[in-house]
């Protein structure tokens, strides 16, 4: 009985910090431990594999509740919108640009709306990518209203009989009022334009981002009903833990995680491989 | 927040009589419970929690009438110490082109920041050159041209590789009188090794007054390691602290400044290229403190 409770106790708090470490905040990690606590015995604490299978069960569980949306092209020939939002430099125009090849390999034909009006060379950018994959670009000159963009857009992936659109928007802050409003703007104007067709709302999100990433999750879930996330820059050192507490919370999938800056670094989220990565 | 939090811990253990260090450990744990989730690093966390620890236990706590309130004020005062109550200038080079370069991970804000640090320079009556040495990302000089542009500053687009840019810059500050330089690089990771040591050949062909890193203040446990490894590569002088106009509480900044001892010089507050402030420890403290 002694040697378990010197084995357990270091350990747990060995595997606490770990979670915190790989940004799952200290409310989440404390619960995963406390269920740690509810479902091994005394004498099981002491194995750390066992103890590790058990955690990764737990996080699996939150991130297998919900499964990502369908991607390839929409059996009744409408086009799949995809509207992309997020904070600023979240990797949202390498997404899309990413995600636009993906799709043109599978055989889809791309519309890509440059709806960031803003900031400055973001339609430059944009159109860099458009010209990469092969995906043509919708788009006003800078400073036009981000609506009027996608208006446009919608029209010319219907005329064009695009089987994807995918729209780029400018980063932006959950805590400004107008900016979320310009968001919602967009998103009547795509439901009111295409009611009934395939409409995806994926936030993108970097994984290095802290706690704040919740709130961020919160807001935009709230201002227009996210369908999915895209998790940025898991190449780097960060876990992007956060991830599991909005899968938690809010129930939103996991669609895709970006690996990198090039065309071919966007992977399909594979609960198992982000779960193992947490304990490298 | 953590003053209500602390007057319940003090509520209930007031009931049994006197303080006692035993009692402050509880306290210490709201603290501790705060700071993670303000996102400073866990480790950071730690040692700072020691040094609240020492003075927690001493008698302006315990044999405090609020002690919950006495906790915050250490709190507060430990946060401001570490987080450098005296301010640093950027450093400046008077005779020759002064470099003042920009590094950091991808998005975080750098080549924002470099346009807003050619306009608060220019308000001081220097005449910057910004200098695109963002040869990979689409259309980053182009961004770069568009900003200096509205500002009416000079921006310089090379062709070449990053240091090719950087050295053909020097040139022409010299020729035309600018100064300093604002080297305005790509985002790159800090355990891409080749990307790494592409910043430490430009460092070394330049020789930059300052090293900046452009850091982003909703950075989560991840910037101890970006942080440490740009310091231990290229000896930054100091960091900006960007997108503070959001609300993420910016543990960060206590994590990067307490693992490196370099200080943030500057914070970005917004979009625009006015939103540039002077680090101010005392803001921030409140802040993480939330
Ligand atoms: N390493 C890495 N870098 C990425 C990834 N995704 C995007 N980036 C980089 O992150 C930076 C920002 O990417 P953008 O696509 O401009 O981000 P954004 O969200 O559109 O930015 P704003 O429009 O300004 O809000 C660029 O340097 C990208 O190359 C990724 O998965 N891994
Ligand atoms: N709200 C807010 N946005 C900012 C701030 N600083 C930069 N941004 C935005 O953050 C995004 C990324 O800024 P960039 O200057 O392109 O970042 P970067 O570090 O140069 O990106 P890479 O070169 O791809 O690594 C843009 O949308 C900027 O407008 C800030 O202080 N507040
Ligand atoms: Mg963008
Ligand atoms: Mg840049």
């Amino acid at each position: 009985l002694f040697a378990a409770n010197a084995g357990s106790a270091p350990t747990l708090e060995a595997l606490e910090e770990l979670l915190i470490a790989a940004d799952l905040g200290p409310i989440v990690a404390g619960q995963i431990i406390a269920a740690l606590h509810q479902r091994l015995g005394r004498r099981d604490l002491k194995e750390l594999r066992h103890v590790e299978e058990t955690v990764k069960e737990e996080i699996l569980s939150v991130l297998k509740a919900t499964t990502p949306p369908p991607l390839s092209a929409d059996p009744d020939a409408r086009p799949r919108v995809f509207l992309f939002l997020g904070v600023n430099g979240s990797g949202k125009t390498t997404t899309i640009g990413k995600f636009a090849k993906r799709l043109i390999d599978e055989g889809g034909k791309v519309i890509v709306a440059g709806a960031d009006t803003f900031r400055a060379a973001a339609i430059e950018q944009l159109q860099v990518w458009g010209k990469r994959v092969g995906a043509h670009v919708v788009c006003h000159q800078a400073g036009a209203d981000p609506s009027a963009v996608v208006f446009d857009a919608l029209q010319a992936a219907v005329a064009r009989q695009a089987t994807h659109l995918l729209i780029d928007t400018a980063g932006r802050l959950h805590t400004k009022r107008n900016l979320m409003e310009e968001l919602k703007k967009i998103h009547r104007v795509i439901s009111r334009q295409m009611p009934g067709a395939p409409y995806e709302r994926f936030m993108v999100l970097d994984a290095t981002s802290g706690l704040n990433a919740l709130a961020q999750a919160r807001e935009f879930h709230d201002a227009v009903g996210l369908t999915g996330l895209v998790l940025t820059k898991l190449d780097g050192t960060a876990k992007g833990g956060i991830v599991v507490a909005i899968a938690q919370h809010l129930k939103v999938p996991i669609a895709f995680v970006g690996l990198g800056e090039g065309l071919d670094d966007l992977q399909p989220f594979s609960p198992e491989a982000f779960t193992d990565a947490l304990f490298v | 927040g953590l003053a209500e939090r602390l007057a319940l811990v003090f509520k209930r253990l007031r009931g049994h009589g006197r303080l006692t260090e035993e009692n402050i450990i509880e306290a210490l744990r709201e603290v501790r419970l705060a700071l993670l989730e303000a996102d400073v690093n866990f480790k950071v966390v730690k040692g700072f929690i020691e040094r609240v620890r020492e003075r927690a236990v001493g008698r302006e706590v315990l044999e405090s009438l609020t002690p919950g309130q006495q906790v915050v004020k250490v709190v507060y005062e430990e946060l401001v110490g570490v987080l450098g109550s005296t301010r640093v200038p950027l450093a400046y080079a008077q005779d020759s082109p002064s470099a003042l370069m920009l590094v950091g991970l991808h998005g975080s804000g750098k080549t924002t920041t470099a346009a807003k640090l050619g306009r608060w320079l220019l308000s001081e009556g220097r005449s910057p050159l910004l200098v695109a040495a963002d040869q990979t990302r689409p259309a980053a000089r182009e961004q770069l041209q568009i900003l200096g542009n509205s500002l009416g500053l000079p921006v310089f687009v090379g062709t070449g590789t990053s240091l090719q840019v950087c050295q053909e810059s020097r040139a022409v500050a010299k020729e035309r009188g600018h100064n300093p330089l604002i080297l305005d690089t790509s985002g790159r990771l800090h355990v891409d090794e080749p990307l790494m040591q592409e910043l430490v050949a430009i460092k070394q062909a330049m020789c930059p007054a300052e090293i900046l890193m452009v850091a982003d203040a909703m950075t989560g446990q991840d910037a101890v390691n970006s942080a440490l490894r740009f310091d231990a590569d290229l000896g930054l002088t100091g960091f900006v602290l960007t997108k503070l106009d959001g609300d993420a509480r910016g543990g960060a900044a206590l994590s990067i400044r307490s693992v490196t001892g370099k200080p943030i010089k500057f914070v970005g507050v917004g979009e625009k290229l006015d939103a540039l402030e002077p680090f101010h420890p005392d803001r921030m403290a409140s802040r993480i403190l939330g």
